[in-house]
């Protein structure tokens, strides 16, 4: 219903608030230059993809997440088990997660809170920072499920002091890298990260190495009005941005929060990485194929400039505009959608890495020091070669007093300047740094051959002895990108020219006699009437077959070109069928193998562009390949499910047995097993693991109930829906509803008005005395209400 | 303690043979093998309960000695990252 109803309108109440998806609020400017609008109305809502935040936890059973919650792309790292719900604790610390898995999925018309950006895609939580963060527990977290998760969302990093570098250890490095090569089946995980708040500190997302990593899809943010916000730091790995909360008066960004609420408190960049994960859920429910390279390069084509404010907007030499505060502008989900489901996959990724330069130059205060080198693109090695860039990875070994005091830049060989490093006021250490990586996206679409140039400053900021110097021993420049232009499937699809049937050769003609005689040797593939030359073109008949127009050249051959059959009784080459590579005649039922991107279907033995149900069309081989048995409809690989036979249901990729009622899918086992009695559907055994109740309990929490336990009130029923036991307010250990209607309060409390009030807080001055004040009505007076709180306030 | 390294009594262990010579591996030092991390193929995750949970240094005992196990290719002390939410 979503495609046709032109308007949306969800019975979220805090639908109308989420400005920066739809614009209902006539008193305000309208801001929905995202576009996610536009991508719901094409259909797209992230069904079947599956995203988890890696956070702080999320709050599995709050009404808004629930609908969508998956618990197979859900972890406690912290705290080794399957279920990442928060620590709550008095300081509400840990909020993150469940902030940032509303963005992206929060349920749509449950009349509660939002509308994520995806709002039917499967969400998780991985609870990995509520605790020791350790190399191997980041490593852990990147690497849950790689086959069943497509995007891992994280909204933290290292510090953002503008005095920190520091980024991945070497375990997480490699789970980034196996994330991309293996994760989704080998179509490469997903990992969109928030590029940092250090704004104010005056920060630069370059010394973050998650940022700065190829791998991950790195998102800043701007404010409604398209301006800087105050926490944003700028850098060259920043892909793109959207919008999230920035001037104090800006409108705000509301998510679901702890304890079952919503809140319109969260803000900076941790807004920005979770919609672009939703939106990114909605290009992968357009094209499932799409690998983790295909998603930047749609992030590269379809983000905007447009009112974005920034002082470094540049054009590229390939034509695109992009800045070190927004990266290529405003995402736009209805573009992503819209180029994501006609999208060819870009060639494979090239790598042309370049011996370390030793140029081991003294950086001398106040000045410049530059250092070029040149690039052939490693022309000379095929499986290398880069002619169109994507990434560029500058790796610095360099000593200096003040490593604040820095400024790097990288110029192409079409003149790009790139500024890898801004100065950091606050960076007063004497580190250097050591084979750091600076990584830039500014180059994209750029040729890779020719010169390059690191450019130092030393700009120094405070008084330092400039006697002492520093050196720049080593740096390594490293091209990412593909040896053909990745767009040119784009145009229309040039297949491979072969010639038409017309050219094929009639009998054999006797070839006019020649000026002068021709006693030389004749070709081998001449027949027995020799020949007026020496080239197969000039025999006057072929042992074998003949190939080409009767009018122009014709040549014997031994054995006949892809895209011919040799006809032995007529010995001529005679044209396959055009679908056909290679063939056995001229019907398309004898094709023996396909033109490129066409599939021998074994139902018809004929070559097809789209495989008939039930199968999917494997490049390499070139032909249909039936899906696996519990596929319906699979794509790239027999287990790569897009829809599932009777009594499966999709699950990620997967088909997964689909359990009746009372039973839940248990995914070590692959077999469903029975829920608690009192659960009518669940995740798990347990009682406390319900998602809907048997008929007659009420649902309490993550639990099913006969009454509501003390500190519980039983709600209303509403249509298909459990009664819900709610939480009374608190200190209260028995109310008769929400909000004040408290009957009887925990120890140390007093009811006071249908609410409890701790005891030191109202008492009375003497009980004789405050009789008399509140038999002579003087409770009205603040005074004595003051000395005598507890009898005045007391019910009755 | 600001910009100083904090040791935990976590490990990060590289052991070739499978998960059961993982075990064997971590029995033998001392430690418990919590299995695999992530995706990382031989990449164990072992914890050791009689190493103190915080330390400001490495702590040597005879659990160290799984540095020298010939099954073992890499080891790598897990050190607390400071971390924050944005």
């Amino acid at each position: 219903s979503i495609q046709n109803d032109p308007n949306f309108n969800f019975n979220d109440p805090k639908w109308s608030s989420m400005w920066y998806i739809h614009c209902n609020d006539k008193s305000s400017p309208c801001h929905n230059e995202m576009n996610i609008l536009g991508a719901w109305k094409k259909g797209y809502t992230g069904k079947n993809v599956v995203v988890t935040i890696l956070d702080d936890g999320i709050e599995r059973n709050h009404p808004d997440l629930a609908p969508n919650y998956d618990h197979l792309a859900s972890y406690d790292v912290n705290g080794n088990d399957y279920d990442p719900t928060p620590r709550y604790d008095f300081r509400n610390q840990n909020i993150h997660g469940t902030r940032c898995a509303g963005e992206v999925a929060a349920a749509a018309n449950n009349s509660h809170c939002i509308v994520g950006v995806a709002f039917n895609a499967h969400i998780g939580g991985i609870r990995m920072l509520d605790g020791d963060v350790t190399d191997l527990v980041e490593a852990k977290s990147l690497g849950i499920r790689p086959d069943y998760i497509d995007i891992y969302s994280s909204s933290w990093g290292p510090k953002d002091d503008g005095r920190t570098v520091d980024g991945p250890g070497p375990l997480t490095r490699q789970a980034l890298e196996q994330g991309i090569k293996k994760g989704r089946k080998g179509l490469g995980s997903i990992f969109v990260w928030a590029s940092g708040n250090g704004g104010r500190q005056l920060d630069h997302c370059s010394c973050d190495g998650y940022t700065s990593s190829i791998f991950t899809v790195s998102i800043s943010s701007t404010t409604e009005h398209g301006n800087r916000p105050w926490y944003l730091e700028p850098c060259s790995a920043i892909l793109a941005s959207t919008y999230s909360r920035g001037e104090l008066n800006d409108r705000t960004i509301v998510t679901t929060d702890l304890h079952q609420r919503c809140t319109d408190r969260h803000t900076g960049t941790s807004v920005s990485a979770p919609i672009v994960a939703g939106i990114i859920a909605l290009a992968l429910e357009a094209n499932l194929l799409l690998t983790w390279r295909d998603v930047q390069h749609l992030l590269v084509r379809t983000s905007r400039p447009l009112h974005l404010k920034a002082d470094d907007w540049k054009t590229n030499a390939a034509g695109l505009r992009v800045s070190h505060l927004y990266g290529f502008g405003l995402v736009d989900a209805e573009a992503m959608v819209q180029e994501a489901s006609k999208w060819r996959t870009v060639p494979p990724q090239r790598t042309c890495t370049h011996k370390p330069l030793r140029p081991n130059s003294y950086i001398h205060a106040g000045q410049t020091l530059n250092s070029s080198t040149v690039s052939s693109g490693c022309s000379d090695e095929a499986d290398r070669e880069v002619k169109f860039l994507e990434h560029v990875v500058v790796s610095v070994l360099l000593t200096h007093p003040r490593r604040g005091d820095l400024e790097i830049s990288l110029i192409s060989p079409s003149g790009t300047r790139s500024q890898l490093l801004a100065k950091r006021l606050y960076d007063g250490s004497n580190q250097g740094f050591r084979n750091w990586e600076f990584m830039s996206v500014h180059f994209w679409g750029e040729k890779a051959e020719g010169s390059w140039t690191l450019e130092i400053k030393d700009c120094p900021s405070k008084l330092r002895n400039t006697e002492v110097l520093g050196n720049l021993k080593e740096w390594s420049l490293t091209l990412y990108g593909t040896s053909e232009d990745p767009y040119l499937h784009h145009s229309s699809s040039t297949n491979q020219d072969v010639p038409g049937p017309e050219g094929v050769l009639d009998e054999p003609e006797l070839q006019e006699e020649e000026e002068e005689e021709y006693n030389g040797p004749c070709h081998s593939d001449c027949g027995d009437q020799g020949c007026d030359g020496p080239k197969a073109e000039h025999c006057l008949n072929c042992a074998h077959f003949s190939l080409g127009r009767p009018n122009t050249e014709r040549a014997c051959v031994s054995h006949c070109p892809v895209g011919y059959f040799g006809d032995v009784a007529a010995r001529r080459c005679k044209r396959c069928h055009r679908n056909c590579e290679r063939c056995l005649g001229q019907s398309e039922a004898k094709c023996s193998s396909c033109r490129r991107g066409l599939y021998m279907n074994p139902l018809s033995s004929t070559c097809v562009d789209t495989c008939p149900q039930g199968h999917y069309g494997n490049q390499e081989q070139q032909r249909c390949v039936e899906c696996n048995d519990n596929c319906k409809g699979c794509v790239k690989d027999s287990d790569r499910c897009t829809a599932c036979k009777q009594g499966y249901s999709l699950a990620g990729m997967t088909c997964v047995p689909e359990c009746t009622k009372g039973t839940f899918f248990h995914l070590e086992e692959m077999s469903c097993r029975r829920c608690h009695s009192s659960c009518q559907t669940c995740t798990g055994p347990g009682k406390g693991e319900c998602i809907r109740c048997t008929e007659g309990f009420l649902q309490q929490e993550w639990r099913c109930v006969q009454a509501c336990a003390p500190g519980y009130y039983s709600g209303q029923p509403s249509a298909g829906r459990n009664r819900m036991c709610h939480r009374c307010e608190e200190n209260c250990l028995s109310c008769s509803g929400p909000g004040t209607a408290c009957l009887r309060c925990k120890d140390g409390f007093s009811l006071v008005s249908r609410t409890c009030v701790v005891n030191s807080s109202c008492n009375n001055a003497d009980e004789i005395f405050c009789e008399m004040v509140k038999s002579n009505r003087l409770c009205e007076k603040k005074l004595y209400r003051q000395f005598c709180c507890k009898t005045c306030l007391m019910n009755g | 303690v600001h910009g100083r390294d904090v040791f935990t009594n976590h490990w990060a262990v590289r052991v070739t043979g499978g998960h059961l010579e993982a075990d064997r591996v971590a029995a033998k030092y001392g430690y418990r093998n919590l299995g695999q991390i992530g995706s990382l193929e031989d990449h164990y995750h072992f914890h050791h309960s009689r190493v103190v949970r915080r330390a400001a240094f490495p702590f040597r005992g005879t659990h160290s000695f799984i540095h020298m196990d010939p099954q073992v290719q890499w080891v790598q002390q897990q050190k607390v990252k400071t971390r924050e939410k944005r």
